[in-house]
C-alpha cells in the first residue's frame, strides 16, 4: 500500500458517498445517469467475485464489500425509491454500444481463458467506459449541478491517483498489470475534458456547470 | 506474486 493507492481509494469512496448523499438529501436523482450507476454496480459485481477465491487483506475485503453495497444502494435510490425524479428522457446513451465491444475484448485479451478471469477483465474494460452515459447526459442537457461535478471530479481524481500508484508499484515492486494500466489510462483521458471544464467553470464560477 | 497484487487493487 502506497500513498497514491490509499488516496485513490479514498477519492473513489468520497465520490460514491457524495453521489449517494446528494440523492438522499435532495430526494432526487435529477441529472444523474442511472445507466452509468448500473454499469458501475456491474463492474464491482464482476470484479469482486475474487472475494470468494483470493484473500488479500482485511482492508481489501472491507473496501470491496463497501463499494458493492454503496453501488447497489445508489441504483436502488435511482430506480426504486426516487424513480419519479429519474430523468430517463435524457439518459438515452445506448449501453449496448459499450457492452458488446467490452464483452468481445474481454474474451480476446485476458490473463487466462477462464470464467473468473474473463469477468475480471470485463470489469476492468467496462469501468473504463462506464461513466460515458453520465458524460453524455451532461452534454445532452448542457449542464450539471455542482454536486454532480464534484462527484465526477473525485472519480477522475481516483483514476489519476491510480496511475501514480502504478508508476510507484512498477518502480518499487516490479508490478505491472498491462490490462489494468492500459484501460486505466484510457479511462483517465475521458476525464481530461471534464477536468478542464470543472476548473474553469465550477471552481472559478457559479454553482452549475453549463456547457458553451 | 503478481496474481495477489492484481487482486489487491480495487
Amino acid at each position: 500500500m502506497n500513498i497514491f493507492r490509499l488516496a485513490g481509494d479514498v477519492s473513489h469512496l468520497v465520490a460514491i458517498i457524495i453521489l449517494l448523499l446528494k440523492i438522499w438529501r435532495s430526494k432526487s436523482c435529477a441529472g444523474i445517469s442511472g445507466k452509468s450507476q448500473v454499469l458501475f454496480a456491474l463492474v464491482f459485481s464482476t470484479r469482486y467475485l475474487d472475494l470468494f477465491t483470493v484473500f488479500v487483506s482485511v482492508y481489501n475485503v472491507v473496501m470491496k464489500v463497501v463499494f458493492l453495497a454503496l453501488s447497489y444502494a445508489t441504483v436502488y435510490l435511482i430506480y426504486m425509491r426516487f424513480r419519479n425524479s429519474y430523468d430517463s428522457e435524457n439518459d438515452t446513451f445506448r449501453v449496448e454500444f459499450l457492452l458488446v465491444p467490452v464483452i468481445g475484448l474481454s474474451f480476446l485479451e485476458n490473463y487466462a481463458f477462464t470464467p473468473l478471469e474473463i469477468l475480471w477483465t470485463f470489469s476492468i474494460f467496462l469501468e473504463a467506459v462506464a461513466i460515458m452515459p453520465q458524460l453524455f447526459m451532461i452534454t445532452k442537457t448542457g449542464e450539471a449541478e455542482s454536486i454532480t461535478t464534484h462527484y465526477l471530479f473525485f472519480l477522475g481524481l481516483y483514476r489519476a491517483l491510480y496511475i501514480a500508484n502504478w508508476v510507484w508499484r512498477y518502480h518499487m515492486e516490479g508490478f505491472f498489470d498491462q490490462i489494468a494500466v492500459v484501460s486505466g489510462v484510457v479511462q483517465t483521458i475521458f476525464y481530461c475534458d471534464f477536468f478542464y471544464l470543472y476548473v474553469t467553470r465550477v471552481l472559478r464560477g457559479k454553482g452549475k456547470m453549463s456547457l458553451p | 506474486n503478481q496474481e495477489l497484487l492484481r487482486h489487491d487493487e480495487l
